[in-house]
């Protein structure tokens, strides 16, 4: 899994 | 998610609705910048590519449709649209836009978060979403026309930057690990660059009004 943030921002 | 994002991410919808109705229900764009509008829709378009394999939440999936679709259409007007393409500034909206997509895209390949496809035309995105109200700029100076840039779009453009820097300015304070500095740092150019436009913005409108006053 991707541990790092996701780009969650639009 | 937090206050500031979902305002931000608000105003930023609202300020391309507001433009989207203004175009169709005047069914005129002059001095709206096509270039820059074209830019706006390459960004969500490059900016989204992991719309089909990440999947994080509802809201994240149906704004980036959203924003999509939004950014075409005003494009597909403004190009497509018979009465709306006749009023369309062609001979003023000059800006040569494909060398901020060429040096935007070499910087990205330079500066990412991580070397690969997605995270290169991810940066992409953020960097050409800072340039891109340049040929807008440009035209607003040359035609100083606002009849279709409404006090609103403006309004609504800057809440969405203003917002999305507190929010940051909240992330950096409250969560752990934030760090989205490439977001960032364009992120202020671009207001950088929407203030200045906010300013001859200004002065247009407020040449307008004198222009108005009665004779």
């Amino acid at each position: 899994a991707k541990d790092e943030v996701t780009k969650d921002e639009l | 998610m937090n206050i500031f994002r979902f305002a931000g991410d608000m105003t930023h919808l609202i300020s391309i609705l507001v433009l989207l109705l203004k175009i169709y229900a005047t069914k005129s764009c002059s001095g709206i910048s096509l270039k820059t509008q074209e830019l706006y829709a390459l960004v969500f378009l490059t900016r989204y590519l992991d719309l089909f394999t990440d999947f994080i939440s509802v809201y994240n999936t149906v704004m980036k449709l959203v924003f999509i679709a939004s950014s075409l259409a005003i494009v597909w007007c403004m190009r497509m649209h018979g009465l709306v393409k006749r009023s369309y500034d062609k001979e003023l909206d000059t800006f040569r836009h494909y060398l901020l997509v060429a040096g935007c895209f070499a910087l990205a390949v330079l500066v990412n978060e991580k070397f690969t496809f997605q995270e290169i035309f991810w940066a992409f995105s953020i960097y050409l979403e800072a340039v891109a109200i340049l040929p807008q700029l440009v035209l607003l100076q040359r035609s100083g026309n606002v009849d279709n840039l409404t006090g609103q779009y403006i309004f609504f453009l800057g809440a969405y930057r203003a917002l999305y820097l507190l929010n940051w300015i909240y992330r950096y304070f409250t969560e752990v690990r934030f760090s989205r500095w490439i977001a960032c740092v364009s992120g202020i150019v671009q207001t950088g660059l929407y203030a200045d436009f906010f300013y001859y913005y200004f002065l247009s409108w407020k040449n307008n009004a004198k222009l108005q006053l009665p004779a």
